[in-house]
């Protein structure tokens, strides 16, 4: 059976067959590489975030950067048309995606994209609400909890108040957003189980 | 299995994105 990659983060779903798993794997993995790496950089530049311990900086970077990834690229989902654009610039549909073997993951990314673009944030309360899905106090193996609570805290009291400070009469908008973060654990969580998958296979 | 960012290698190129930054800390 024909394998197919549909992750976006892949240049196109169609991979050759001539390619042993592992050429396939590495092929994925110098994907998204620079994408991943523009998450650290972007940790990078959250105040406060490099004052964490280097394992506690790890511990977030390995757990939110997919939490991440999916806001940065919400844009790659296109609900009108429903279709996905890849990393290499090539749009598919749905059905194309699904006949390939995606999952009901797909139409969770969808139903999540359309939510956050219709909120219709700022670059800046984009930014800031990343920053916010990145610094939680309670991913696994965090060292000093109390660290990274104090600079969850701080990011989403600076959320609130970019929030109201824009949207002066749409004061649900600051609920919505928080309310994003266990829709992001659980695409988190399915995600995951779709590598486990596929790594067995 | 249970680590799907270390699977990926994930683990590995955030340590080797943040080191510059935390070299310069250590200096």
């Amino acid at each position: 059976k024909r394998m197919h990659l549909v992750c976006p983060m892949n240049t196109s779903p169609h991979v050759d067959p001539q390619k042993s798993g592992h050429e396939v794997w590495e092929e994925f993995s110098h994907s998204f590489t620079p994408a991943v790496r523009e998450v650290v950089e972007f940790a990078k530049k959250i105040p406060g975030f490099r004052d964490l311990s280097q394992h506690d900086q790890v511990s977030l970077l390995k757990a939110g950067t997919f939490e991440v990834l999916v806001v940065r690229f919400a844009s790659l989902f296109d609900v009108k048309d429903r279709t996905v654009t890849f990393l290499g610039g090539k749009k598919y549909s749905v059905d194309t995606l699904r006949a390939m073997g995606a999952s009901d993951l797909l139409n969770s990314m969808f139903d999540f994209s359309e939510k956050l673009i219709n909120l219709g944030l700022s670059e800046e309360e984009m930014s800031l609400f990343t920053a916010v899905v990145l610094v939680s106090a309670d991913r696994s193996g965090i060292e000093n909890v109390n660290s990274v609570e104090a600079l969850q805290e701080t990011l989403i009291r600076a959320l609130r108040s970019l929030i109201t400070k824009n949207h002066p009469n749409e004061s649900a908008i600051f609920t919505k957003l928080l309310l994003k973060l266990p829709d992001l654990r659980s695409l988190n969580n399915m995600h995951s189980e779709q590598l486990l998958a596929f790594k067995v296979h | 299995f249970n680590d799907p960012a270390s699977n990926l290698g994930l683990e590995d190129i955030i340590r080797k994105a943040l080191m510059g930054n935390l070299e310069e800390r250590q200096e």
